[in-house]
């Protein structure tokens, strides 16, 4: 098992819609 | 294909690991895609961008923060893995809470403002998609049984909306594993979390409002009377994970039980948190892989990572490695891998920072580099490979974050 963290997701836009996880680099 | 055209380096200026003392983007035009969107300002607890009334308490050290990021990962891990699971269930038949239920939420460093009550009084929350019940520290709390906040505690006495969730219905019965009996006919709660810290009190609603134009009536959340351990400073928390008590799940009538969020790449810089917005899978600019459960830990979001690159070549580490899914979770600080893929990554690494004089571990952090003396820093860019091939370039500050590779391994092999 792996764990995703926070470091590594600053500054992509994750977003959860129920089905799917999205990943946008750079939106923030 | 992807892999191939990856950037092998990322060259960044050696400042732009400083955090930052003042804030860049104090009021960002927050995104908004439609009109069932809430889009919330989302900042750094600890930087020039908190909320005034959360900046002022001091930041933990970097040894307490991997000491408590180990703790919550291994929390996580035993969840997934079933221990935690068969725990929470011994935990509810004998109606007492073992201390090695929950997690350590001091490595929740990300905070939005939201009000509660009418008239609304504003709460500084650290978000968590780790997590699902919401509480803030409530009135009465007397001094021993509260720990110090900057705003005042919340007084549900003083909201004309608040009312405490009675026994025997099915909102009550919705706490599941967090019900902890009635006092007075009221629905009684209790959070308890890795390290000892807890939350305890009466399981109430009332209005939160997240922007101007949005609020949640009857928004359930637990009214803190008695909380200890690491939660100093906070006004609450607020839970994001898939079961039907998170925001989330409360909101998803309204907001398709979708949300997304961007954690500023440091504190001198903001982010958002937004509630609702399901777009198409087509979003442009997004990577898009498939949302996975775990039975025996449903509050988590998993998805599937299928192979790291390192400098635009791919490890070699056998799927298998990998077979175990992957949390995201925005309360964990450092990226954590099967033990197999951290060696290879970890190898890899360090074979493209020859260059750099190498420096004592720190922690769980056990690559690591003395910059000082440098103005600009090339690193080997890391990608990590999703199922359905969505491909994730870090940036440096996913790379390196105290002088570190930001990475550890999950465990020992066969654990």
């Amino acid at each position: 098992m792996a764990i995703l963290g926070n470091v590594q997701q600053r500054s992509f836009e994750v977003r959860i819609d129920g089905d799917s996880v999205g990943f946008r680099p750079g939106a923030c | 294909a992807r892999a191939a055209e990856a950037p092998r380096y990322v060259t960044v200026s050696a400042a732009s690991f400083k955090p930052g003392s003042t804030c860049r983007d104090p009021d960002p035009v927050a995104p908004r895609r439609n009109g069932t969107s809430a889009v919330l300002r989302l900042t750094h607890r600890h930087g020039p961008c908190a909320p005034a009334r959360a900046s002022s308490l001091a930041a933990p050290s970097v040894a307490d923060t991997l000491r408590a990021d180990q703790r919550r990962a291994e929390y996580i891990l035993r969840r997934v893995s079933g221990a935690g699971a068969q725990q929470l269930v011994g935990s509810k038949a004998a109606a007492t809470v073992p201390a090695s239920w929950g997690y350590d939420i001091g490595t929740l460093n990300y905070v939005v403002t939201a009000s509660l009550g009418t008239p609304g009084v504003a709460q500084t929350l650290e978000v968590d998609t780790g997590s699902d019940l919401s509480w803030v520290q409530c009135k009465p709390c007397a001094a021993s049984s509260c720990y110090s906040q900057k705003d005042p505690l919340f007084d549900p006495a003083r909201s004309s909306s608040y009312a405490a969730v009675p026994c025997g219905g099915s909102a009550c019965a919705g706490l599941g594993l967090y019900a902890s009996g009635c006092s007075a006919a009221q629905c009684g709660y209790v959070v308890s979390y890795g390290d000892g810290s807890n939350t305890r009190g009466v399981y109430g609603s009332d209005t939160l409002t997240l922007t101007a134009t949005d609020a949640v009536q009857g928004f359930l959340f637990g009214c803190g009377h008695a909380q200890s351990g690491l939660l100093t400073g906070i006004d609450g928390l607020l839970g994001l994970g898939r079961l039907p008590v998170s925001l989330v799940g409360q909101t998803a009538g309204a907001y398709g039980g979708a949300f997304s969020y961007c954690l500023p790449t440091k504190p001198s810089t903001t982010g958002y948190l937004t509630l609702g917005g399901a777009a198409s899978a087509a979003a442009p600019g997004f990577a898009t892989t498939q949302l996975l459960t775990s039975p025996g830990a449903p509050t988590y979001y998993i998805v599937m990572l299928t192979g790291i690159s390192v400098g635009g070549q791919a490890l070699s580490v056998p799927a298998s490695a990998f077979a175990g899914g992957t949390v995201v979770d925005t309360g964990t600080v450092v990226t954590r891998l099967p033990p197999a893929a951290y060696a290879a990554l970890r190898s890899a690494f360090r074979s493209g920072m020859t260059a750099y004089p190498s420096a004592a571990p720190n922690g769980i952090l056990d690559t690591c580099y003395d910059l000082s003396g440098y103005s600009t820093v090339t690193l080997p860019s890391v990608a990590l490979v999703l199922s359905s091939g969505a491909t994730l370039t870090l940036g440096a500050d996913g790379i390196l974050s105290f002088g570190c590779l930001a990475f550890a391994a999950s465990g020992s092999d066969g654990g």
